[in-house]
C-alpha cells in the first residue's frame, strides 16, 4: 500500500536548542541520541516552527516580549552576543515510508539566513538567501522503519550590523549586504530585533508523488472585446524522477462553485 | 472546454516545460478589487497521471480572472491603475509584515487583510525594508480584494545613502537577489490579488539588477503580440 501522495507540513513537534548549549553532531542527533526537552537541564525546548528564534525563546518564556514597553531593550542583541547566540538546532521526526516508485521531497518555503539538514544521519546544505524555497529529493535517505529524524541548524544573516546608540533608520545597513529583510536593524517605526529575523520562519513540508512532479504551474489569462472573450494559458514544468520514460497524461480542469459543493465544470 | 487531457512522454530524469492550448472563456466571472464587484475564483487543478503507475502528482490553485494596467501619469507623477479596462481610485496601506517574530498564522493573516478590506481599502503595498509576502497573505488578499504592490528587497541601506554610509552598489550577492527574485515570483505569480513589481522602495535598484528584473518581468512575446493584435482590433472597430 503507497503512502498517501500530497504534501504534509510539519509544523508540529519541534524542538530548538542553542547550538553552543549542544554536544552533539548533527548525524547523532538524527541517528543515536535523538533529543527531549527532558531531563530538566535539557538546553531543548519546544520550537515555534514556523517562527524565529525570538519566536521560541518568547514561547518558552526565556525573554519578555520585545512587544511590550521597552522589554526589548532587555533581549541582547546579536551585535554584542555574537551570531552563535542566535544559532539554532531545530528537530522533529516525521513518519513517512514511501513504495518503491514513490518520490518524497523536504521542503523549507523559506528560512533565514542559511542553513545545514540532517536527515537519518544524512546531511544536506541550506544555502543563502531567506527569500528562496529549498527542495530536497529524501527518497534515498528515508529510513525503512518509516520513523524519520530530522535536524535543522539555521544561521543567522551574514551581516547582522550593529545598532547605534542613537538608533537610526536601517542601523549601520550592514544587513542590507545579504538578501535578507532590512527593517530588523531598526526603522523610524520599529526598534531592532535582536535576533534578526533568525530562524526557520516559513512553512515546513514533506511531499509525496510519483515517478513525475509537477512544479511551479504559471496561469495567465489574455482578455479581448472588452472582458468578454478571456483566454486562459497554463504552462507547467514536469520532472520525471524514475529512470524510465514516463507516458503521461497530463489534465487541466476549471471549475467554479456555483453553490453550496455544487461545481460547474 | 475546461476540461483538457493531454500526453506527453519525458524521458528518464528529464525535466520539460509544458504549455496546454488556451482554454476558451465566454464572460467569466472577473475578479475586482474591494468595492468594485465580487472576486469571483475559478479553481484550476492540473494533474499527471502515468502509464503504469497511475496519478502522479496534482496540483491546485484558486484563479481570478483580471486584466490589470498601469502606467505614470505624465501630469500627476502618480501611477494611474485600470482593473478589467475600469480605472480605479487607488486607497492603499503600507505593509512591512504581520508580526515581527514571524509567527504568520493563517488565521492571523485572515484577520489583518479583512481589516483592511473593512477599513475600504483596495491596495496594500508591502515595503521593501519587510518581506516578500507569503501564500497565505495572497490568498487572503484574492479572498477581500486588495491588490498588492509587491517591492523587492531594496531600500536606504543598499544604495549608498545614510550615516553610517551603506554598501552603494546593493547587496553583495547580485546573482543571489536574482534568484530569490525569481524563486519569489514564481512563488506567487499565480494570484489575482499581485497587481505590481516594484524594483525597492522609492528608488531604482542597481543598474544589473534592475536590468534583469525588467528583463524577467517584461510581458512574454506572446502576449505582447496578443496586446497588439487587440490594440489593432480597438482600432479597426
Amino acid at each position: 500500500m503507497a503512502v498517501e501522495m500530497g504534501k504534509t507540513v510539519l509544523d508540529k513537534g519541534w524542538l530548538a536548542a542553542r547550538s553552543t548549549e549542544v554536544d552533539l553532531t548533527g548525524v547523532q542527533l538524527t541517528t543515536t541520541h535523538p533529543p527531549a526537552i527532558s531531563p530538566a537541564g535539557s538546553p531543548w525546548m519546544e520550537a515555534h516552527v514556523p517562527g524565529t528564534v525570538l519566536a521560541t525563546l518568547l514561547k518558552n518564556k526565556l525573554i519578555p516580549d520585545p512587544f511590550y514597553g521597552l522589554e526589548n531593550e532587555s533581549i541582547i542583541d546579536i551585535a554584542d552576543s555574537g551570531r552563535e547566540y542566535y544559532t539554532f538546532w531545530f528537530f522533529t521526526s516525521f513518519q513517512c515510508k514511501p513504495m518503491s516508485n514513490q518520490h518524497v521531497n523536504l521542503n523549507f518555503r523559506a528560512i533565514n539566513y542559511s542553513g545545514e539538514v540532517y536527515l537519518n544521519g544524512h546531511r544536506r546544505v541550506l544555502p543563502k538567501g531567506m527569500f528562496r524555497r529549498h527542495s530536497l529529493d529524501i527518497t534515498d535517505i528515508l529510513h525503512p522503519d518509516g520513523q524519520n529524524l530530522l535536524a535543522v541548524i539555521i544561521y543567522p544573516p551574514d551581516h547582522p550590523g550593529r545598532i547605534p546608540p542613537e538608533g537610526g533608520q536601517g542601523g549601520d545597513h550592514e544587513i542590507g549586504k545579504d538578501v535578507a529583510t532590512q527593517y530588523v536593524e531598526g526603522w523610524d517605526w520599529i526598534a531592532p530585533i535582536r535576533d534578526r529575523n533568525t530562524g526557520i520562519w516559513d512553512e515546513v513540508s514533506v511531499s509525496v508523488t510519483g515517478p513525475v512532479k509537477i512544479v511551479d504551474p504559471h496561469l495567465v489569462s489574455s482578455f479581448f472585446d472588452g472582458c468578454r472573450r478571456v483566454y486562459l494559458h497554463a504552462t507547467t514544468e514536469l520532472v520525471n524522477n524514475s529512470a524510465s520514460v514516463a507516458e503521461c497524461d497530463l489534465n487541466i480542469q476549471v471549475t467554479t462553485e456555483l453553490e453550496g459543493n455544487v461545481c460547474l465544470v | 472546454e475546461h476540461l483538457q487531457k493531454e500526453h506527453v512522454s519525458i524521458l528518464p530524469g528529464g525535466h520539460v516545460q509544458y504549455t496546454f492550448p488556451e482554454a476558451f472563456f465566454y464572460k467569466p466571472n472577473l475578479w475586482w478589487p474591494n468595492g468594485m464587484g465580487k472576486q469571483s475564483l475559478y479553481n484550476v487543478e492540473i494533474s499527471v497521471e502515468v502509464k503504469g503507475f497511475g496519478e502522479s502528482d496534482s496540483w491546485s490553485h484558486p484563479f481570478g480572472f483580471r486584466k490589470i494596467e498601469s502606467h505614470i501619469d505624465s501630469a500627476t507623477g502618480g501611477r494611474l491603475f485600470k482593473v478589467n479596462d475600469q480605472p480605479i481610485f487607488i486607497r492603499g496601506g503600507n505593509w512591512i509584515l504581520s508580526d515581527g517574530l514571524l509567527r504568520l498564522s493563517d488565521e492571523r493573516y485572515k484577520t489583518d487583510i479583512k481589516f483592511h478590506a473593512d477599513m475600504n481599502f483596495n491596495m496594500i503595498r508591502c515595503w521593501g525594508g519587510g518581506l516578500a509576502e507569503r501564500p497565505e497573505f495572497y490568498h487572503y488578499c484574492d479572498i477581500y480584494g486588495l491588490l498588492v504592490w509587491q517591492e523587492f528587497w531594496i531600500t536606504g541601506d543598499v544604495d549608498g545613502r545614510g550615516d553610517p554610509v551603506s554598501n552603494p552598489d546593493g547587496p553583495l550577492d547580485h546573482d543571489l537577489f536574482m534568484f530569490c527574485a525569481r524563486d519569489t515570483v514564481k512563488l506567487l505569480r499565480n494570484h489575482p490579488s499581485l497587481a505590481l513589481w516594484v524594483g525597492g522602495n522609492e528608488q531604482v535598484p542597481p543598474d544589473d539588477i534592475n536590468t534583469a528584473l525588467k528583463n524577467d518581468l517584461k510581458l512574454h512575446p506572446y502576449f505582447q503580440k496578443i496586446n497588439e493584435t487587440e490594440n489593432l482590433t480597438k482600432e479597426l472597430s
